[in-house]
This record gives C-alpha cells, structure tokens and sequence, in this order.
C-alpha cells in the first residue's frame, strides 16, 4: 500500500507463515474488542434449527447493518436507540412453582451475566418470552408482572424487586416483551450472581395462575420460541490498545 | 522554522521539482509518471477466509478499503486535501528533504456491525466504528 513502484509481474510474493497468521488474526480480534477467538459449542445434529435468540439478533443486526454508514443519522430501528451493543442470553435455569391453590405460582428464570463486559451502559434490557393461546383461560384478561429476585431466604419469600407490568388476552399469541432495565443497575453491584427473573400471572379477580396455563413458554419450548434476554448498551470509549 | 528530518532518506524519484523551481502550469506534476493520485481502492477483509464462520454469524466479511496514491502539488479538489496539507506539499517542493508531501490517508471512516457468538453461545450484535474507509484525502 505505499507510494513506491509495485513490484513487476512474475516476483514471488512473500505468504504469511503459520504464526504470521495466528498473529494477524490476534490482531484483528483485538480490533473487534475480542480477547480471543469465541469457541461456541456446536448443537447436536437433531438441534440445529434456528433457535430464538439467533433471529431476534439477526434482524437486529440487519437494522444495525443498514444504519452503519452514516454514524449521525437517527436510528431506523427504536429498539436499538444509540445502542452500540447488543448481546443476547440464553444460558438460563428455569424454576416454576406451583404449589396449592393458596400459594402464588410463578416462573423464574436465572441468567449468568458473567460475560457482560465492563464499563459498558445499559440502555435497554429486555426479557421475551413466547406466549400461546391459553385453552384453559378462554377470553380473560391476564395480568404479567416481572419481578428481579433481590435475595433469596431460606424461611421466607425471596426479596423482589418490581420491574414490569403487562396486560393482555388469554387468547393472544407472540412474542411478550418484558421490560427488565431497571434490573441493570444492579447488575453492576452484583456482577458474581445469577440474574433472577420471576413471572406472575393474575386475572383480572386477582387470581394467580401458573405462567404455563396461561401460554408462556418456558425452556422445553421449541428452539424457535425458547425464552431469552437481551440487552442493548452504549459503548464506553475503548481504552488505548497496549502497544505491541 | 522547519527542523531537520530525522531518519530520513531522500527519496530517489524523478517526479521532484528542484528547490528553487516551482512547477508551471504545464508541468504534470500531478499524475505525473503515470502515479495515481490519492484515492480509495478496494481492501476486503473476508471473515471466511479467516475461518470464522463457525463463531460469526454475520457478515461473511466487509468492504475495509484503503487509501493509496500521490499527494503532490498541486493538490486537486478530488484529493480532498486540508489546508494544511496544501501548505505542506507547497513547501516540500521547495524543501523535499525537509518536508515530506502529505500523507494519502482515510478522511471519513464508517462502522460496521458484526453478529457472532461467544463462548457461552450467546449472541452478541456489536457495532464496531472507524472500520470502513468511505473517503480518502491529501492530510
């Protein structure tokens, strides 16, 4: 790429060695703010159907994609806002509880946030879970309320904290989006522990129903309708690369 | 006040006008010698080539450029030369050991989004600036 005269046809050119390679490689991830190359578990053979997480991300990468030529334009998608980050979680424990008709039932989910970086601003956090139509509850209104498990105790309820309210037909299907960012700034105090989402679901008598009867889908849905978070965040400015 | 240049080593071309001559109007000095001017030109930077397909999602690569040809008085507006750098190329026609010509380089970059998995087969969607080279200029 320099201004000199290029070499005439026919010169051999010089190929990379295999540490050439391993060391541009190592220097391009460093550019993509990698430590190093991701190693993903491939899923089974039998499993390879396009799984939730995936689609929702790819069809916000390509709003992203679609807005990364011009750095001052608004963004064309409202879900993404200035939001240079996305990532999605799917590495969750699911727990219900459905005991007797006096207790509330509820679904919870746990994430490990160990792999959300440093130094990043949350702007937006969301939890979408798949809803079907209800057979059991036919043309009531449901009522989905999302709570963050603060503490657990052992002799008692678990401390929450109340996140997100929302109403909607026993009959209605797709995808629920819950709103969870006011969960973030916790995250931050407590980066070691698992990240705790709990369900309820009430009709409109105040009656508790269990997430599952209602149509929420839990873990053992299809692949394509599995429970995940997502969270959106600006980018703090990168530190200075160490020199090489 | 101009200071010595260190390391450096006068540069061995037939295309440099003597100090005390400033080029005329029919000189070709610019594209002279059949040098391209300063310009963009195509750098792709293919993630499958690299064998990355396996963790990133999308894109299979992206357009980089880069930036590569003669910043030489004088400096034409396609060149997209700062003031500065008019200035520079001016005195490195007087001065072509003292002063180099101004560097060909990117004047406006733009991002690029990448999707990929982590480790964790997590999905991560991270838009990465100053990745694209969208014009090049005389700085």
């Amino acid at each position: 790429g320099g201004p000199g005269p290029r070499p005439p046809p026919g010169c051999p050119q010089r190929r990379l060695g295999a540490r050439e390679r391993r060391d541009m490689q190592r220097e391009i991830l460093a550019v993509l703010g990698l430590p190093g190359r991701p190693r993903p578990r491939a899923p089974p053979a039998a499993s390879r159907l396009p799984a939730s997480a995936p689609l929702f991300m790819l069809d916000l990468y390509r709003a992203m994609a679609s807005d990364d030529d011009d750095d001052d334009a608004g963004p064309p998608e409202r879900r993404l806002g200035r939001a240079d980050l996305v990532m999605s979680f799917v590495n969750m424990v699911e727990r219900d509880h459905v005991l007797g008709r006096q207790e509330p039932h509820w679904k919870e989910f746990l994430f490990d946030l160990t792999q959300i970086p440093a130094g990043e601003a949350v702007t937006a956090a969301e939890f979408r879970i798949y809803k079907e139509p209800s057979t059991q509850l036919v043309n009531r209104t449901l009522h989905v309320s999302t709570f963050q498990v603060v503490q657990e105790h052992s002799n008692r309820e678990s401390d929450l904290f109340f996140l997100d309210l929302q109403t909607l037909q026993a009959g209605d299907e797709g995808w629920l989006v819950l709103d969870v960012t006011a969960a973030s700034d916790r995250w931050l105090l407590s980066r070691h522990k698992d990240l705790g989402l709990r369900l309820y679901v009430e009709t409109e008598d105040g009656l508790s129903v269990d997430p599952g009867r209602a149509g929420l889908l839990g873990q053992r849905a299809p692949r394509s309708r599995r429970p995940f978070m997502v969270t959106f965040f600006r980018a703090s400015p990168s530190p200075g690369r160490a020199p090489r | 006040a101009l200071r010595p240049l260190k390391r450096r080593q006068p540069k061995r071309t037939n295309e440099l006008p003597q100090p005390n001559k400033l080029p005329g109007i029919f000189d070709a000095v610019h594209g002279s010698n059949g040098r391209q001017v300063c310009r963009r030109h195509e750098l792709y930077v293919s993630f499958r080539d690299l064998g990355w397909l396996d963790w990133v999602i999308a894109p299979q690569g992206y357009s980089a450029y880069y930036c590569e040809g003669e910043c030489s008085f004088p400096l034409d507006s396609c060149m997209n030369a700062t003031n500065h750098a008019i200035l520079q190329s001016l005195v490195h026609l007087m001065k072509p050991d003292a002063v180099p010509k101004a560097c060909c380089a990117p004047t406006k970059l733009s991002a690029t989004s990448v999707l990929y998995y982590d480790s964790s087969n997590n999905v991560i969607l991270r838009k990465h600036r100053n990745m694209v080279v969208k014009a090049c200029g005389c700085h």
